[in-house]
């Protein structure tokens, strides 16, 4: 696993051509909703694959 | 026929009077634990045609002395209704006779996707015409195979040939041995490798979560099989040590919209690891049963 392929199917899952240009501004007060936090949480489980190392 | 909307559409029913016969094949035991089919033939005994029967067949058909012998595996489902699949087909001529071998790789596998407790193996033999038409010749009513007996035990009898490999020398191990470093000589297995996307700068202020995941690599090599198996398949690469089950992994991102950024999950399709296999380059992948 490469990075340049993390990076290729990740463009690709969102139809994106290139790395979007977000700077630390636009994150900094940006809080993760409790149903995207859920969604995310289920598709880790379904891809039953160990977990992710979180923060 | 009396719609306006179609052109009638005639057509010709050519008789094909295929012989059939059905084959059963008991598999229980019959493939080891733990073992990889890697070739299923089926040997069939065509008997010798009378010479006086030849003579007949010559004086009326000189043109066509072959037949087409097709092998189809019958699956007989839960609901009682039948399914079949075509696994081998080929032409036999009249002047031959002797053992003829059927590849039924497809049909063994198919069986193997089979929930238990699983029906015996069928497998419908079929003796038709070369070809259909006016001009076909009626070859196909002189090839005929011995057929399978009661006891099992009858001279030309059916056989089923299963070509294994045991995995416990020729398949792959689990995860690999933390504490063991990887050498040339570790067998297949599935080594942990951690990707830090915090370190990535193209993933800063736009990958949210995870911060990194274990996406594991397969590592190793892999025993080859003995010569006889190779020489008899020379199209089978060497057999090497691949990810042969992957999983998707889930991601958060941000993602900015009308000036404002917002939180979003998306999958990436087989971004790790479930299981690394020892596969041939070049072997047949099997077909799903199709429920």
């Amino acid at each position: 696993m490469t990075e340049e392929q993390i990076l290729g199917s990740l463009l690709q899952q969102l139809h994106l051509r290139e790395v979007p240009v977000l700077d630390k501004g636009d994150v900094e007060e940006l809080v993760i909703p409790a149903p995207v936090r859920a969604q995310y949480v289920a598709l880790l489980k379904r891809s039953h694959g160990a977990p992710s190392r979180g923060k | 026929r009396f719609s306006q909307n179609f052109r009638e559409v005639a057509g010709r029913f050519l008789v094909s009077e295929a012989s059939t016969h059905l084959l059963v094949f008991r598999m229980e035991q019959r493939l080891p634990p733990n073992s990889e089919l890697v070739q299923a033939v089926l040997r069939l005994f065509q008997e010798p045609v009378p010479k006086a029967a030849l003579r007949r067949h010559e004086l009326l058909s000189p043109r066509s002395d072959r037949a087409r012998v097709t092998i189809q595996w019958l699956h007989v489902r839960e609901d009682g209704s039948n399914r079949t699949s075509l696994i081998d087909s080929r032409l036999v001529s009249i002047h031959e006779s002797g053992w003829k071998a059927f590849d039924v790789t497809e049909a063994v596998n198919f069986w193997q996707q089979l929930s238990r407790p699983r029906q015996p193996l069928l497998l419908q033999v079929w003796v038709q015409r070369e070809h259909l038409g006016p001009l076909a010749s009626s070859a196909h009513k002189l090839v005929h195979f011995t057929t399978q007996g009661p006891s099992g035990a009858r001279q030309g009898e059916p056989q089923l040939e299963l070509h294994t490999l045991d995995l416990r020398d020729y398949g792959a191990q689990d995860n690999c041995d933390p504490e063991a470093p990887v050498t040339q000589g570790t067998r297949c297995c599935r080594q942990e490798m951690y990707i830090d996307l915090q370190g990535m700068k193209w993933a800063e202020n736009w990958v949210l979560e995870p911060p990194g995941f274990l996406a594991y690599e397969c590592v190793g090599t892999c025993q080859q099989p003995p010569e006889t198996l190779t020489f008899k398949w020379p199209f089978l690469g060497p057999r090497q040590c691949v990810a042969s089950e992957t999983t998707s992994l889930p991601l958060i991102v941000s993602v900015k919209e009308g000036g404002k950024a917002r939180a979003q999950v998306v999958s990436l399709p087989n971004m790790r690891v479930q299981k690394c296999s020892c596969a041939s380059d070049g072997a047949p992948v099997p077909r799903k049963l199709e429920p």
